[in-house]
C-alpha cells in the first residue's frame, strides 16, 4: 500500500518498478503510468502522469530523476514527489491546485541500465551502459548527449571518460526517447525539471556558453524565490544561477536541450549535500532533503501558474 | 571472504591555490584515471575550484605523498569510503539488498 512502501530509503530498480505498477493500478484517478521507449539493456523506460483528469487541454511539468545512475538521492526524491502529490491531493489546497491545473510527467529512473548497474557492480558508475564497439569502455554521459552545442565545452569525445558525449547526439536510446517524447509534447510542457546530485544548486540555462537568456528576470525570480522556500525547511542553503557560472560550462546538457526546445523554465536540481557524504547521503536524510525540495518544486509550479 | 570493493578507498578535497597546483592535479588526476565526484572532469579544473576525488587504496599510496610533497593541501572527506556505503543503507542490511 502507499503508506507501507517506505520512501526514506533507496529503493532497486526493481522495486521502483514494482512500485509504479502499483500506484497505477490502485490510483488510476490521479496516475497514468506509461513507457517512453527502452533502455540500450531493453528495460522499459516508466513515466508517471500525475494529475486529475479535469480538462481535456492542461499544460504540464516535466521531472526526471537519476540521469547520473550513481545519484541516488535523485530517484529518491522523484518517488517523494509522487508520493507527497498522492497523499495530500485531498488535504493540501496548493496540491490539489497543481494536480487540478497541471499535469505532471514524472520520470523517477531516467538512466535505467546504469542505476541497475550501481546497485548491482560499481555504486560510484555515472553513465549509460551503451557498448562501445572501438573501446572496451562503455557507457555515454547522458547529460552531455543531447542536441544543443553538442560534444563542445566541458564534454569529451573519449568514450573512457566519464562526461563522454557519445559518438552523436541522441545515441543513447534513453536520450533519444526522452527527446522525442518532449519534443511531440513540446507545446504543452511548460517547464523542465532535472534532479542530480550534489552541489545544493538550483541551476537554469545556459550551461554550454556564458549568455544571459531572453527571459531572464522570470527564471531568476523563480530560482530566487524557490530556494527561499527551500532554505526555509531546515535552513539548507542552495546557490542559484546559470550553469555556466554557478557549477561550469558543459555542453548537450538535458536542461540546455530543453529550453532550446520551447521550455521557458527548465531547471536542474543539484541536491545535498556540499560533500561530507557526496553520492552517500545516508538514508535518514532522504526526508529533510525531499521535503525541503518539496517546496522548491512547488514554488516553481506556482511560479508558473501565475503569467510572469 | 572476498575483499569489499571500496575497502581502504578514500575520497579527498583539494582546492589548488595556484595556476601551478592545478596543471598539477589535472596531470596528476588525468594520469591515474581517478574517479572525480566533482567537478565531472578535469577539464573544469581550475584555480580555486573544489574538487572531491575518490582514490582507489592502492592509487592513494602514491598520490597522496606526492600531493604533499608538491605542497598541496588536501583535506579527507571520507577516509573509509567502504564503511560509509555500509552507512548509507542503515535501514537495511547491504547484504540483503545486493
Amino acid at each position: 500500500s502507499l503508506p507501507a512502501y517506505n520512501y526514506e530509503v533507496y529503493h532497486s530498480l526493481e522495486e521502483i518498478e514494482e512500485w509504479m505498477y502499483y500506484l497505477n493500478k490502485t490510483h488510476s484517478d490521479l496516475v497514468h503510468m506509461f513507457s517512453v521507449g527502452k533502455s540500450y539493456e531493453g528495460r522499459p523506460l516508466y513515466v508517471l502522469k500525475l494529475g486529475k483528469r479535469s480538462r481535456p487541454y492542461k499544460k504540464a511539468v516535466w521531472i526526471d530523476c537519476g540521469i547520473h545512475a550513481r545519484e541516488w538521492i535523485g530517484p529518491a526524491f522523484c518517488q517523494w514527489f509522487v508520493k507527497e502529490a498522492l497523499q495530500t491531493y485531498q488535504t493540501d489546497p496548493a496540491m490539489k491546485k497543481m494536480l487540478t491545473q497541471l499535469y505532471f510527467y514524472v520520470m523517477p529512473v531516467f538512466n535505467v541500465d546504469g542505476y541497475h548497474y550501481s546497485w548491482t557492480n560499481d555504486r560510484f558508475w555515472r553513465k549509460t551502459r551503451s557498448k562501445n564497439s572501438r573501446f572496451w569502455c562503455h557507457g555515454v554521459d547522458a547529460n552531455r548527449n543531447w542536441k544543443v552545442k553538442w560534444c563542445d565545452e566541458g564534454a569529451s569525445l573519449h568514450p573512457c571518460d566519464d562526461t563522454y558525449c557519445g559518438p552523436f547526439p541522441e545515441s543513447e536510446p534513453e536520450v533519444k526517447a526522452v527527446a522525442h517524447f518532449l519534443r511531440k509534447h513540446r507545446k504543452q510542457i511548460k517547464a523542465y525539471l532535472s534532479f542530480h546530485a550534489y552541489a545544493q544548486m538550483l541551476l537554469y540555462p545556459y550551461s554550454y556558453k556564458y549568455a544571459t537568456i531572453p527571459n531572464f528576470s522570470c527564471v531568476e525570480s523563480a530560482a530566487y524565490n524557490a530556494v527561499n522556500a527551500l532554505q526555509s525547511a531546515y535552513g539548507v542553503r542552495y546557490r542559484y544561477g546559470p550553469a555556466s557560472s554557478t557549477l561550469y560550462v558543459s555542453s548537450g546538457s538535458s536542461m540546455d536541450w530543453a529550453y532550446k526546445n520551447g521550455i521557458p523554465y527548465a531547471f536542474a536540481f543539484e541536491l545535498r549535500d556540499t560533500g561530507h557524504f557526496g553520492f552517500l547521503l545516508p538514508e535518514t536524510l532522504i526526508r529533510p532533503t525531499c521535503t525541503e525540495t518539496m517546496l522548491a518544486v512547488k514554488n516553481i509550479t506556482f511560479h508558473l501558474l501565475k503569467k510572469c | 571472504p572476498r575483499r569489499p570493493r571500496y575497502a581502504g578507498d578514500k575520497v579527498i578535497r583539494v582546492v589548488p591555490e595556484s595556476e601551478r597546483e592545478t596543471q598539477i592535479l589535472k596531470a596528476a588526476f588525468n594520469r591515474l584515471k581517478v574517479d572525480l565526484w566533482q567537478p565531472s572532469s578535469t577539464f573544469h579544473i581550475s584555480e580555486g575550484m573544489v574538487i572531491d576525488v575518490r582514490v582507489p587504496q592502492n592509487t592513494s599510496r602514491s598520490l597522496l605523498p606526492y600531493l604533499q610533497q608538491a605542497n598541496i593541501h588536501y583535506t579527507i572527506l571520507i577516509s573509509d569510503l567502504q564503511k560509509a556505503i555500509e552507512n548509507e543503507t542503515g535501514q537495511r542490511a547491504s547484504r540483503h539488498r545486493r
